[in-house]
């Protein structure tokens, strides 16, 4: 473990919990994609199977429950309990051209060809562009709450954190996992234009609103 | 080096 992975982890909680709050407390899903909270359930649900099979750690397996719970409780709250205030007119990106072609790729890319290892690839696959959905459907309404852009602020920073953490474990481990870091350094590059507009209006008190 | 398959980061 080291601090940008601690970080990066606690970056990724706290948009969980932002998100989840968010929604409890205004008791609304206005503005958010369901589509990539399925994304994400799906995501954690293929990566943390190896909950059954191995023990990393109190903290890795803890922090793997914490996240299958937060984001099935965000797709319940989405699809059940506020689905009235769920924006399904602008929530409209066809996940299957993301869904099917990233499974594809996971059979053909993969360091080991065995069901839990095909499944987590995809699971890292997916992650990279699960955010897409949230993305397309904001260019479409052409503005975000604010809270909605704090949200995606932490989630974005994640990952980016996770490639110094990669960056750190090469030279201090050795280590380094190729498809983590390919599509860490693709899913931190489609935030860009999501972090420019955050710095230069969000953090200036402005409302985010597109075309800037 | 070829990546562990036990993945240990979340």
């Amino acid at each position: 473990m080291n601090i940008f992975r601690l970080t990066g982890d606690l970056s990724h909680l706290a948009a969980i919990i932002i998100l989840l709050l968010k929604i409890w407390k205004t008791r609304s899903c206005a503005g958010i994609s369901g589509k990539s909270q399925i994304l994400f359930a799906l995501v954690f649900t293929t990566r943390y199977l190896d909950l059954l099979t191995s023990f990393i750690s109190l903290y890795n397996t803890s922090m793997k429950f914490i996240y299958i719970g937060c984001a099935y409780a965000t797709v319940y709250m989405i699809y059940a309990k506020f689905k009235a205030t769920y924006d399904g007119n602008h929530d409209t990106f066809r996940v299957e051209f993301l869904v099917v072609p990233i499974g594809g790729l996971a059979f053909l890319v993969n360091h080991d060809f065995s069901p839990l290892e095909i499944l987590w690839t995809f699971s890292i696959y997916l992650e990279s562009v699960a955010i897409l959905p949230q993305l397309f459907m904001i260019s479409k309404t052409g503005e975000a709450e604010t809270i909605t852009t704090h949200y995606l602020f932490f989630l974005g920073l994640y990952r980016a954190l996770y490639l110094m953490n990669w960056i750190w474990r090469f030279y201090f481990e050795g280590f380094f996992d190729m498809i983590a870091i390919v599509a860490g350094v693709v899913q931190t590059i489609l935030y860009c234009d999501f972090f420019y507009l955050y710095v230069t209006k969000v953090l200036k008190g402005k409302k985010l609103s597109l075309p800037a | 080096s070829a990546p562990p398959l036990r993945h240990d980061e979340l």
